[in-house]
């Protein structure tokens, strides 16, 4: 309850009226809403319950490791009722064609087989809350000064979930499991977007705010 | 810690 209490206000796109519509306009305009949503996801950390309690340089290496994740799990939530287009906010939706002349055609797919896996369990708000909060504790970060404290995180969240599953899904003993079993998936799509931005920061071609190239470069 | 001073700067921010 408390998570979706504390889930952010969806972020909209905010295209540059002054540029003419382009493949670049779309890039543009992704790398500015991920920014923002980056500094949501940021800000919503804070309200996980366990997160604040942790050292600062424990917090910025859950977030450093895992904050792709945490937008990709927004991306995917957004996209769940959409059988073609990747819902980046309410106002920017992207399409296979779309992604394809931007250059996104393998974060499309990417995404697409995350979403649809997703889609076939019915994925509920609980639960895309409960794995945003847990991708954060188990980001894996090989520079964390104290792992009891994230494995005390880590718990609470994993306690919460079963719980959750216990009185929601009681027919299906095996759905936190099977829940959890999707995490390998979603690193893997958040490590090719990842790659995807990074190339796209090397090319040159899309102005990249300065939040996201520094938690692009501390990947 | 300076190399990701954004990141420093917006979690000690109490907002």
């Amino acid at each position: 309850s408390h998570l979706l209490m504390m889930e952010p206000t969806p972020v909209c796109a905010m295209p540059d009226p002054t540029t003419p519509d382009s493949d670049i306009k779309t890039l543009m305009t992704l790398c500015d809403l991920l920014n923002r949503e980056l500094l949501v996801v940021i800000g919503w950390a804070k309200h996980i319950p366990g997160f604040s309690a942790l050292s600062l340089v424990d917090q910025m290496a859950l977030l450093q490791s895992g904050w792709m994740e945490a937008l990709i799990l927004v991306v995917v939530s957004r996209s769940l009722s959409f059988t073609e287009e990747l819902v980046f906010a309410g106002n920017f939706r992207l399409d296979r064609a779309q992604c394809r002349a931007a250059g996104l055609q393998d974060l499309y797919t990417a995404l697409k087989h995350l979403i649809s896996k997703y889609q076939q369990m019915h994925l509920s708000p609980e639960e895309v809350v409960t794995l945003k909060a847990m991708v954060l504790a188990n980001s894996d970060s090989g520079s964390v000064e104290n792992p009891e404290a994230i494995q005390q995180f880590q718990d609470v969240l994993h306690e919460a979930l079963q719980d959750f599953e216990t009185g929601r899904h009681p027919g299906d003993p095996h759905r936190t499991g099977k829940l959890l079993m999707t995490l390998p998936l979603l690193r893997q799509t958040a490590n090719r977007a990842v790659d995807t931005f990074c190339r796209l920061q090397l090319e040159g071609r899309v102005p990249m705010h300065k939040l996201f190239l520094e938690m692009l470069e501390a990947k | 810690k300076e190399k990701h001073k954004i990141l420093h700067r917006l979690l000690q921010n109490s907002s």
